[in-house]
């Protein structure tokens, strides 16, 4: 028996806008750790993985480690069903062929219930190692999905270069170039308009823009955005979801040969 | 040009 019950269901509507372009179906995976996904866009270029851990939800009951396979696109079209301050509820029974949505609103005058069918998924599942990352790049979300939709209008690929002086974002294409840096900022009113640089080593690498303006749909989410880079790895940018859970998006990078 | 990496480059299958 699975049940879950999200207070701040909207969260759930967030991580799925976020992600339901870049992967077609996933298994979500639900253990005593949480609901959790890991997915890869069909070319396997780019990665999400994402939890919301069990302390995040008022009421979490998961009896046995429980995988269930879902339609993206059709999941993010049943909890647009849900209002903004709606409670969300899951459930599933052991061996079943199918998860219910329970949307509460929050004075509790609608119930709406919407039940999805699972799929069987074949997915490979990556083994990710903790690394150390040559420099890590926290950044107002906002400013960072300004940047990569400016640049987008000017080329395909993004250069992201982490040096002493700051983290360049640069572009070029048929109409010419574009190259934005943003210095370490830490005099602010507010911590989440911070932009902090850990820099060990100086770091440049190049990835095709269009799957890092997907994964600022996720923007919503979280105020600040976490870039870690190393030179020979996918780049990893992370919204942090409060005290509840992370979405991190894996992109590999251009290589030359 | 340089090419696309996968991410099966960097990471294993687990």
């Amino acid at each position: 028996m699975l049940e879950l019950r999200l207070v701040q269901g909207s969260l759930l509507k967030k991580l799925l806008e976020a992600i339901k372009d870049l992967v077609t179906d996933a298994n979500f995976d639900c253990s005593a750790t949480g609901f959790s996904l890991q997915a890869m866009d069909s070319s396997h270029v780019a990665l999400v993985s994402l939890l919301l851990r069990s302390e995040a939800f008022e009421h979490y009951r998961c009896d046995r480690n429980i995988s269930m396979g879902l339609n993206l696109s059709n999941m993010a079209k049943v909890l647009r069903c849900s209002g903004p301050d709606d409670i969300i509820t899951l459930k599933a029974d052991d061996g079943g062929d199918s998860l219910t949505f329970m949307f509460e609103s929050p004075n509790q005058d609608k119930i709406a219930d919407f039940e999805m069918k699972l799929m069987d998924i074949d997915s490979e599942h990556l083994g990710i190692p903790d690394t150390e990352y040559q420099a890590i790049v926290r950044m107002p979300s906002a400013e960072f999905a300004r940047i990569c939709k400016d640049l987008s209008g000017i080329g395909d690929t993004i250069a992201i270069s982490v040096t002493k002086e700051g983290v360049k974002f640069s572009t070029r294409g048929d109409i010419g170039s574009a190259n934005i840096v943003c210095r370490q900022n830490t005099s602010v009113d507010k911590p989440e308009d911070a932009t902090i640089i850990e820099m060990e080593e100086p770091v440049t690498l190049t990835f095709a823009l269009r799957y890092i303006n997907s994964f600022t749909k996720a923007t919503p989410l979280s105020n600040q955005v976490t870039l870690s880079l190393s030179s020979d790895l996918p780049v990893v940018v992370e919204y942090k979801i409060a005290e509840m859970g992370y979405i991190r998006f894996y992109l590999a990078p251009k290589i030359d040969e | 040009d340089p090419r696309q990496g996968t991410l099966l480059d960097f990471f294993g299958v687990s």
